[in-house]
């Protein structure tokens, strides 16, 4: 049922 | 110094239960707009972001930026020493390394304080703003999180796909598969119970079953939730408060 993505890479450190 | 006060006990109680199951270690930034906090899942999948406006207070005053880190378990224990119709005050002072809980039950003069140790908690803030959507779902709460334990039952993953007309949730496991579609329309006496649809691209995402669990616990908050998805990137799932709004964003699985 597909590999779960991780949310590192879509937002930056502030 | 900060010092915000919640007319009843059982607002902050829902807030905090909507998302300890999913992060434990949370700080908590306050300044004179209110409460914010940040908190990344310890798998990097789930991010939980909660702003608490003024408004949402009976009384808040905070002169300058103060930050308590705290463990969700502890805060939560001693929520439930408060019962949900109390008075409850946040009390800290501007380098604090405990937060006061004062609990006050006005009817019978009854006066409960707790103090919670803080803890330094070396997280990123990370910026979620500005992210750009190809479709806006807005619907009742309650039906989100029913269509989310349904399809549950049949697999540990939720297909979502969104076409100008309808939004079709999926879920296919062993025992067999399942579908609810939803389709937009305005309820003139009950706006709450109303589905809206936005979109600019067709989208298709899938997203793990467990997380979704997870989200729903925020449906006590809000009669509705607004879901934002965009191929290939996190959905936003987001609660509103009274003043404020408790937002999970989710990244999707792949395809193989």
């Amino acid at each position: 049922t597909g590999v779960q993505g991780r949310l590192d890479g879509f937002f930056k450190v502030k | 110094m900060l010092e915000g006060k919640f007319e009843e006990a059982s607002l902050f109680k829902r807030i905090i239960d909507s998302f300890k199951d999913c992060v434990q270690l949370v700080n908590f930034n306050c300044n004179e707009h209110g409460i914010a906090a940040q908190a990344v899942d310890d798998s990097r999948v789930l991010l939980v972001s909660l702003s608490i406006g003024t408004e949402s207070f009976q009384e808040f005053r905070c002169d300058r930026g103060v930050t308590l880190g705290v463990d969700l378990s502890s805060l939560s224990k001693i929520l439930r020493c408060g019962n949900n119709n109390d008075n409850l005050t946040l009390i800290a002072d501007d380098t604090p390394d405990s937060v006061l809980l004062l609990f006050e039950d006005t009817k019978k003069d009854r006066i409960s304080e707790y103090s919670l140790k803080l803890m330094d908690i070396d997280a990123d803030f990370l910026d979620i703003e500005g992210m750009e959507y190809d479709t806006v779902i807005t619907m009742p709460s309650a039906e989100f999180a029913k269509v989310v334990r349904d399809l549950n039952q049949l697999s540990d993953s939720l297909n979502i796909l969104v076409t100008k007309d309808t939004v079709k949730f999926v879920a296919e496991g062993d025992i067999g598969s399942g579908s609810v579609i939803v389709k937009p329309h305005t309820d003139m006496d009950k706006p709450q119970e109303s589905v809206k649809v936005e979109l600019d691209k067709p989208v298709d995402l899938t997203f793990g079953s467990k997380y979704l669990l997870d989200i729903i616990k925020g449906a006590g908050l809000s009669d509705q939730i607004t879901i934002k998805l965009s191929a290939e990137t996190p959905a936003l799932f987001e609660f509103s408060l009274q003043s404020g709004y408790l937002q999970f964003f989710l990244a999707p699985k792949f395809n193989e």
